[in-house]
């Protein structure tokens, strides 16, 4: 069609706690190996820090004040404005849209049907796992089954004998395996383009993962928070009481006092030790996903997001649900689609033969390196306009200050050209890499996009000096 | 059109939270209120280098807050504090920039 694909990847409560983001603890090499060829915004912010809100915000690239939805009881199109969502205008330009997992909130903030039939070309996908999110299936220290917040699980003895993510993984990837056959069919060349949103449940509590990931993550080896003690001088109206970690059969077993805590620092340790774990088995999954993408569609654009962030014991805190920072801020990662126009390889070595069996640990812990780092600021309302200008359809409007009549506009603004210029270095270097030049010719080659580069203080510093001609 | 293609970067990044009353111990529904509950609204705005947030009034009907009735105020400095363990609002050096940010 000789337009991209898009692929968007949502994960649910995801802080950066990634080891492109330099999150020393955190084991993502599939995520990493995904920003290794791609743009990290290292300082991306929801707009609010709870699901519905945010997802909201973040698929009608509206502000909680347009979109009136600062809970998770009301749907937009009816109670603020018949907005239109980012899938429901890449359909609306001839793109089939589809989606798997959790991509709008579920329940009434999506009308009960993951605003269907706007966004959508075919109906979502949902894992029927799903279902037994509530189970006692959490093994205590008593032997018998709970409803707990830590909880690494044997996959085959779970109720219909698999996890919602591994459901909708495999849903993912036949879904594309489908649509490359149908390709292949096709006697006028490729079909439509595809905008598919992949939604993960994890690590939104309860951290239920595979139990085999908790060997990458030894309980004496997670720390605490550094600053895991309230903040002084903040006002009372600020904190989050986190009732959603309260509920849970073990914290509730701690007795810990309302609406302080604190937490004890033993269980403290297994709550993060729980998070990293559940991230993870969340990775592994994704780079199932990227791998198949990638073998099959390299022509896609792949956005990664986190819906906005989550406290892991820092100034007493648990959850979201704030306006700190650990609770707003979140990944954002876009990787282009010209590196396949480029030809460059993108060696990933990610396609997993279990979806649910950890990744052997690096012997040394560091941080994986990202393509190029964007340390300005960004918001989840950027998404929309920039994926609208990637894919190349009619650029959004920006929204008047009343948009309550204004079907498309944004409340956000594109970062196409920071995108595509980093883009352009990426392959850059990738070829230079493959076709084994020298780093003089390369350092030549590269003035113009350096002078580009200097222009902004905001690129990451290292991948500026490594642009440098020698 | 033009505008929002020409626009490198921003220089704040906004986020927002409501609650149902200032205490969390006599609004134990603080950290998920129905909308028909919030009376506050915690407005954050985040430059390169603070947060400020500002804890206003709300009025659930129109869905506006009240500028004018300032519940809290929070002011971190992200040069001095990155994770935000030091409310800064009333120190006298800050004056100034808290007042520039609201």
């Amino acid at each position: 069609s000789g337009q991209p694909n898009v692929l968007l990847i949502i994960v649910d409560d995801l802080r950066p706690a990634l080891g492109c983001y330099g999150d020393t603890l955190a084991f993502t090499p599939h995520v990493d190996a995904l920003a290794s060829h791609g743009t990290v915004f290292t300082r991306a912010y929801a707009q609010q820090a709870l699901c519905g809100p945010s997802r909201t915000s973040f698929l009608t690239s509206r502000r909680p004040d347009t979109t009136r939805l600062y809970d998770v009881h009301s749907y937009w199109r009816r109670h603020a404005g018949n907005f239109t969502t980012l899938p429901q205008y890449f359909k609306e330009h001839g793109y089939h849209t589809a989606a798997a997992g959790k991509v709008f909130h579920p329940g009434i903030v999506s009308n009960q049907s993951d605003d269907q039939p706007y966004s959508w070309s075919e109906t979502p996908y949902h894992p029927p796992t799903q279902a037994h999110k509530q189970d006692p299936v959490c093994l205590g220290a008593d032997g018998s089954l709970h409803t707990n917040i830590y909880c690494p699980v044997k996959v085959s003895d779970q109720p219909g004998g698999s996890l919602p993510d591994i459901e909708t993984t495999r849903h993912s990837t036949a879904w594309l395996e489908e649509w490359a056959e149908r390709d292949e069919r096709a006697t006028n060349g490729p079909s439509q383009p595809f905008f598919f949103a992949v939604g993960y449940h994890k690590p939104h509590i309860p951290l239920k993962f595979p139990r085999e990931f908790l060997e990458l993550f030894p309980i004496d080896t997670v720390p605490l928070a550094p600053n895991r003690w309230l903040p002084k001088g903040l006002p009372s109206v600020a904190w989050n009481p986190w009732n959603d970690l309260r509920s849970r059969e073990d914290i509730a077993a701690l007795n810990v006092s309302f609406p302080y805590g604190p937490m004890p620092d033993f269980y403290a340790r297994y709550i993060r030790q729980g998070y990293y774990a559940a991230m993870s088995y969340t990775d592994s999954l994704i780079g199932d996903l990227l791998a198949t993408v990638d073998r099959l569609f390299p022509d896609t654009i792949v956005a990664f997001i986190g819906d906005h962030g989550w406290s892991l014991g820092e100034h007493q805190e648990w959850s979201k649900f704030s306006n700190f920072e650990v609770a707003t801020r979140v990944p954002f990662i876009i990787r282009n689609w010209r590196r396949a126009e480029a030809n460059v390889s993108l060696s990933t070595p990610h396609a997993q033969t279990t979806p649910h069996t950890p990744p052997r640990r690096r012997t040394k812990r560091s941080s994986a390196r990202p393509g190029v780092e964007y340390s300005g600021l960004v918001e989840l309302v950027d998404l929309f306009p920039t994926l609208v200008d990637l894919a190349g359809l009619p650029a959004l409007e920006q929204c008047p200050s009343d948009s309550h009549k204004v079907q498309v506009c944004t409340e956000g603004v594109s970062l196409s050209r920071i995108v595509n210029t980093n883009q352009q270095e990426i392959e850059r270097e990738a070829e230079i890499k493959k076709h084994g030049k020298d780093r003089e010719s390369f350092g030549a080659s590269n003035v113009e996009s350096n002078a580009i580069l200097s222009q902004n203080t905001n690129f990451d510093h290292t991948m500026k000096n490594r642009l440098m001609p020698p | 059109k033009e505008r929002n293609r020409n626009i490198k970067t921003k220089t704040a990044a906004f986020s927002q939270y409501p609650r149902p009353g200032p205490i969390p111990s006599k609004n134990p529904d603080s950290d998920q209120p129905h909308t028909s509950d919030t009376t506050i609204m915690g407005y954050s705005v985040r430059t390169d280098r603070f947060r400020f947030t500002a804890w206003l009034r709300f009025d659930n009907i129109t869905y506006r807050p009240d500028w004018d009735h300032i519940v809290a105020e929070e002011l971190y400095d992200h040069k001095i504090d990155p994770s935000e363990d030091r409310n800064l609002v009333g120190k006298g050096s800050y004056a100034r920039k808290r007042k520039a940010l609201f």
